[in-house]
């Protein structure tokens, strides 16, 4: 007679994967990985509740407003979307958090940073897209800045970053301008992601693992 | 510091729509 004993079914959300394999591919612990899956779970079930984040639900909970949107909150959300399926998985959305973890190497960041830049995915990051980004921020923060001090800013920056001077920052130049300007980096790294158990004690859970 | 002193990326570094913290705060 088969014996099936049945102590604990746990129901994982879609696209979940074991935080053991998260962990070491990411320099999050085991159980801020776990902790990590506490937050998803409830990122992914504010709106439509089939364990996925989509874009409304991550703008609910970057604004608190489902509808609001910018350029970069967009452009966050496609890459977080390793799969380009239109949802950031539970995996997808821990690897991707782990490049702003302040332990992930400066060259991760500069690479995400340069991805999140390169509006068209030209692999450059091209004036127009620099301007466009420039004009963003201002109407998101209600500054104004006339077009002529705008094209100065922008300008300035191609002058210092563009070192070919082909009208187009690349891969190399960019690392090199971020090495020379390390508060380019700064908005890579939430330094509360060192230790999520400790600043957000609500997500921990009974982990079974120790670390 | 004056948004024309700095660089197009640090003004751009510097804002809210990149801020990720609010995920966290539930």
């Amino acid at each position: 007679m088969g014996c099936f004993t049945s102590k604990h079914v746990i129901k994982h959300t879609p696209g979940y994967e074991e935080p053991t394999v998260l962990a070491s591919e990411t320099s999050f612990t085991v159980s801020e990985v776990e902790a990590l899956y506490e937050l998803f779970k409830k990122l992914s079930s504010s709106i439509i509740k089939d364990g996925l984040i989509h874009k409304e639900e991550f703008q609910l909970a970057l604004f608190r407003n489902r509808n609001k949107r910018n350029l970069f909150a967009d452009r966050i959300f496609d890459l977080f979307d390793l799969k380009r399926n239109g949802v950031i998985e539970f995996g997808e959305f821990v690897r991707s958090l782990s490049i702003f973890h302040p332990n992930t190497p400066e060259a991760d960041k500069i690479a995400f940073a340069f991805k999140l830049y390169d509006l068209r995915h030209t692999g450059y990051i091209e004036r127009e897209e620099l301007k466009e980004m420039v004009l963003a921020i201002l109407n998101e923060s209600d500054l104004f800045l006339s077009n002529e001090f705008v094209e100065i800013i922008v300008d300035k920056t191609f002058t210092q970053a563009d070192l070919k001077g082909d009208g187009k920052i690349n891969p190399d130049e960019w690392e090199e301008f971020a090495k020379k300007n390390p508060s380019l980096l700064k908005n890579m790294t939430l330094p509360y992601l060192k230790d999520i158990t400790m600043a957000f004690p609500s997500f921990v859970v009974n982990s079974e693992v120790d670390d | 510091e004056q948004p024309t002193s700095m660089n197009a990326f640090e003004l751009i570094s510097m804002s809210q729509g990149l801020n990720l913290g609010n995920l966290f705060d539930h």
